[in-house]
């Protein structure tokens, strides 16, 4: 299944994990 | 004497505890307060998810046949202070398109801008050969464009139930 990452970018441009997504369900 | 020593440490121990915090604190205000994007990774790995420590994973963008690579990432690629700009897509994922030394340059190719870098390539599906008169000439044999984001984020921490849920998923 696709897979993705939820990342937070900040105002100072650095990315941060929010979570992932697989398959349709999100773990944060 | 031991006693001052002992008050000593702890006063450190203290000032450390009270600095850790504080930057969880602020790194979880800067998570939240954050624009949010979604972007393509390779599939993670239920075993590794399973391990109840991290799932190592990767950004990588896979890009149709003949696709070509975002303008200005190859210049930037290797240098810790470059930026990398993101474009919004049709299925609600961010993309990368464009790359840039400095946060103005990279947002000249897209409307989000991260800190980072992006290594773009290109390889031939089929096995090289010569052209033939018969066969389709080498620029139109099959491609694949695969795209490398590097902005500092390749592990996930999962506890066991969400990574049961995701391995379900899986």
């Amino acid at each position: 299944p696709p897979a993705f990452a939820i990342v937070s970018i900040g105002q100072d441009g650095r990315a941060r994990l929010r979570g992932v997504e697989v398959g349709g369900i999100r773990a944060d | 004497s031991p006693r001052a020593l002992a008050l000593r440490i702890g006063a450190v121990a203290l000032l450390l505890i009270v600095a850790l915090i504080g930057l969880l604190v602020r790194e979880d205000r800067a998570r939240a307060g954050g624009q949010e994007v979604r972007l393509a990774m390779e599939a993670v790995d239920p075993r590794s998810l399973l391990s109840g420590h991290y799932a190592a994973l990767q950004l990588v963008e896979r890009l149709e046949d003949g696709a070509p690579c975002p303008p200005d990432l190859e210049a930037h690629y290797g240098h810790n202070d470059s930026w990398v700009a993101l474009s919004p897509t049709a299925d609600n994922t961010h993309q990368v398109s464009g790359g840039g030394a400095t946060r103005d340059a990279a947002l000249r190719h897209g409307p989000v801008v991260v800190r980072g870098q992006a290594d773009c390539r290109q390889a031939f599906l089929a096995p090289p050969r010569e052209p033939t008169e018969d066969g389709p000439p080498v620029e139109e044999r099959p491609q694949e464009t695969f795209i490398t984001l590097d902005i500092g984020v390749d592990r996930f921490y999962a506890d066991q139930t969400k990574a049961e849920a995701l391995e379900a998923a899986l």
